[in-house]
């Protein structure tokens, strides 16, 4: 199954 | 004191365009340097990034840096009152209530004003890095959107596999399955036409993505004849489209990744 981590997980919060 | 001039209406019109069916409302930040907007969609898998830098504007003024949130969807329709080559000014005091956005004509014989209510909008902020991507594809951008519309016809996903011979887009669905591919040239002078595609590469990389995000990228073409991929292992898919001399929309979009 497919899924996406969102962008947060990837990149800092500010 | 926010005051910014551009001598078409079209333009604005074309950037809102772009990002309103991903973003229903956003933060403008306004600084003596230029405009900046950072926004999620609801999902917070594709983050819309756009910057317009304060020389592309014919006059530009902001006292002091101010944050103004706007609805998108009212925004474009008060654009929508506008014609293409209309003078456009935007105007908000400090602490203003509402955005004053105003048309002039060209023949500076009709003026148009509206108001458009401001909005506090508490959204979650990312740091977006600079990152050295493992590909860069630069290709049409009308090129994009057609193969774009036509992978959703079979499928709900899209593979980009970047290589040093091209870049593949592939779908798959329950009708069938289809790939597009575009061969690298080296140079994209006249002679190869406008349409020509190169991809820069230090390390074949392939992703996947989901195509309704694309879908709404493709709604920045009209701002851009070209559009740049960029790709890294384990990191959102970056698209820029660059704005005539005076910035760019960046969409990120998070890879999908078998669970």
């Amino acid at each position: 199954r497919n899924c996406q981590r969102q962008i947060v997980e990837y990149f800092g919060e500010v | 004191m926010i005051e910014a001039v551009l001598p078409q209406a079209s333009l604005l019109k074309k950037i809102i365009e772009a990002i309103k069916e991903l973003v229903s409302e956003a933060n403008f930040d306004f600084s003596e340097t230029g405009i900046r907007l950072q926004a999620m969609d609801k999902s917070h898998i594709a983050l819309s990034f756009l910057h317009l830098r304060n020389d592309g504007f014919s006059e530009y003024r902001c006292d002091r840096s101010q944050t103004l949130g706007i609805n998108l969807e009212s925004f474009s329709k008060v654009l929508k009152c506008a014609a293409n080559d209309d003078q456009v000014q935007i105007k908000a005091t400090d602490k203003a209530e509402s955005l004053s956005i105003s048309f002039e004509s060209t023949a500076k014989d009709r003026v148009s004003e509206f108001n458009v209510k401001l909005m506090d909008i508490d959204i979650d902020s990312v740091d977006v890095p600079d990152m050295d991507y493992q590909a860069t594809v630069n290709m049409s951008s009308q090129e994009f959107a057609r193969i774009v519309r036509d992978m959703m016809t079979i499928g709900e996903a899209i593979t980009i596999d970047a290589t040093k011979q091209g870049v593949k887009f592939s779908t798959s669905g329950d009708a069938g399955e289809g790939n597009i591919l575009l061969r690298h040239r080296k140079t994209i002078d006249e002679e190869d036409g406008p349409s020509s595609t190169s991809v820069e590469i230090n390390e074949p990389v392939s992703h996947s993505l989901a195509l309704k995000f694309l879908a709404n990228f493709a709604k920045a073409a009209p701002l851009a004849d070209r559009v740049s991929i960029n790709l890294i292992e384990d990191a959102p898919v970056m698209f820029e489209f660059k704005i005539s001399d005076m910035g760019h929309i960046r969409f990120y979009l998070a890879p999908q990744i078998e669970e």
